[in-house]
């Protein structure tokens, strides 16, 4: 599956609604230090079922949500949106016949979380089985975080063999 | 599923094995099962030797070789699995102008059966991107899209 | 020596402040004992505010902005302490255009005090270098010295 | 204090007696991926007294002695030598009437070191204490070695203590 659309409302420093369109082939992602690179990939590892705060620079899940700056006030949800394109390797067999497909995630400042695919709410568990065994989860091949090089370098023979597993 | 691990596992290894060889354009390197007889649970070490260099233990190695061997070993998962998608967060920052681009010559050639997305701070691996996101921020504490370049 | 501590602490943590702002081009930070009663045993933590942002756990902050922020503090001790000789290595590869310059603009001022000994890959780095050693290695795996080009 | 020379001789990478001079001002070392030059930031380290081996990449202590290439034999000892210039603001107090001084450090593959300051035989010990206070040992201020940078921010707050107290 390739990703066509990223919409972001709300989620870390994307305080406003922010559209991301993507393509096949290389797409490259700048700007200064600070300015929300790396946000953009803990909003697609939040988005497919990231379950663990810290994975995502947190400290709790509430985090994510855009906390003020001094232009503007906290906002009270966060909403990452993400719009899949079927290039004929679609892992997620339920879905292998369709054209594209759509997961949503939102949380609110209360706590309550809402999940949805295509439209229709689910639990997050669907949207994490719906990414199992295509690399894309927490500890999977297909995302490679900032740390992760080092991470594999120095990490212990054990947990290197979790990247394998994913892959088998 | 120790059948499976273990055929995953050696197809691993020979493309990890040939990227390597390729990105330190010689040498030689292997993943190997620290405990033979129990492929179900034993972990992975990975054995790397730079052309000229003699095998050493992968600690010694530089920031920038530890880097290339890990590129090479996430990506050989990634030919493997024939991935779709894949998202690299400033992965380049430790290396030197040649290994950015046997790096970049990598990503052209999996671009054709991936689509890749980077982060970058370096210039030459833009210039092989297709499309330029620019994320600005400035004073105001909210990320905002500002160009997007066709190259 | 607990007297001792703290009053090399509270020079660190003036020098620490004025930096950060330097360095971030305004915004607060600073550095503050986990436990006030004990100064003998406290912890130290970092708080940081970039312009424009709100006050938030050190860790959402970016890969370059933690860069800096480290970057700071170790030179603020080194300020305080008047050290004579600084070795870095490659602590500028997190940072972007616009920092590398203010990174490199304290440089050129510390080493009116300072011996700095750099090692990096950054060409606007090396410009502001008095001398530049280059090391080679090629397929040998011995390293060896080939230039030393005054600037 | 400031350095005014580095001779290496069999540690790590530099098989061959090599000589990096130094001036005041800003010295930039440069080099492709994996050519050495954080071997020379381990060789300062070594020098002045490191005692962990972990510190400087190594498993063991005998690692850092030139282990072999393709092109030469291994060698059977390391030898680091520091020439320091006195800058009126030298710690050592038992030195600091000297305009320069200098310590090496060798280690056998036999295991055997010895330690030297201006050419007499000391212990470590003797050496470790040279550079009390100067922020150059290990955990210091004064060398920031390619990790350190990450280390402070993740480091329990605890850790970061000792930066604190090593300049205190
Ligand atoms: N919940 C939030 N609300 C507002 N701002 C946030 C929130 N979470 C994180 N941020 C801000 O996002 C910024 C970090 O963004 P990010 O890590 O994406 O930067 P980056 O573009 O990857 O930079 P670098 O090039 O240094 O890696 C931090 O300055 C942080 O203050
Ligand atoms: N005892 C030894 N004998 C021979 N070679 C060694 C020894 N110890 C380390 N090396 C070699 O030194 C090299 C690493 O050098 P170093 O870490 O200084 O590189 P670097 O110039 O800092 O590179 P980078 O820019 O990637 O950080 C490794 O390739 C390693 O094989
Ligand atoms: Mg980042
Ligand atoms: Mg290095």
């Amino acid at each position: 599956m390739i990703i066509d659309k990223i919409e972001l409302s709300g989620f870390k420093s994307f305080a406003e609604k922010t559209l991301l369109q993507f393509h096949k082939g290389i797409t490259a992602i700048v700007g200064p230090n600070g300015c929300g690179k790396s946000n953009i990939v803990d909003a697609v590892l939040w988005c497919i079922g990231a379950r663990n705060a810290r994975n995502l620079r947190a400290r709790v899940m509430e985090d994510v949500i855009f906390s003020g700056s001094e232009e503007k006030r906290p906002l009270s949800m966060a909403e990452v949106t993400l719009f899949f394109l079927n290039d004929g390797k679609l892992f997620p067999t339920n879905l292998k016949e369709v054209e594209e497909f759509s997961v949503t995630r939102r949380l609110y400042r209360s706590g309550e979380s809402e999940f949805l695919i295509n439209n229709s709410p689910c639990r997050l568990k669907d949207i994490a089985e719906l990414f199992m065994g295509t690399g894309l989860g927490e500890g999977g091949y297909g995302i490679i975080e900032q740390d992760k090089v080092n991470w594999l370098i120095s990490a212990h023979p054990r947990e290197r063999r979790t990247l394998i597993e994913e892959a088998a | 599923t120790s059948q499976r691990f273990v055929e995953t596992y050696k197809k691993v290894r020979e493309s990890f094995k040939e990227l390597f060889s390729r990105l330190f354009d010689g040498g030689k390197a292997d993943i190997i099962l620290s405990d033979e007889n129990d492929p179900l649970n034993s972990g992975i070490e990975i054995i790397a030797q730079p052309p000229g260099k003699k095998l050493q233990n992968i600690n010694l190695l530089s920031g920038g070789e530890k880097a290339l061997i890990a590129i090479s070993l996430i990506v050989s998962l990634f030919i493997i699995k024939k991935g779709s998608l894949c998202i690299m967060d400033e992965i380049d920052a430790p290396l030197d102008d040649l290994n950015i681009t046997r790096f970049t010559q990598l990503l052209k050639e999996l671009s054709n059966m991936t689509q890749i997305i980077l982060i970058t701070h370096n210039k030459r691996t833009m210039e092989v991107a297709d499309i330029l996101h620019g994320i600005t921020m400035e004073k105001s504490g909210i990320s905002k899209l500002v160009s997007v370049k066709l190259s």
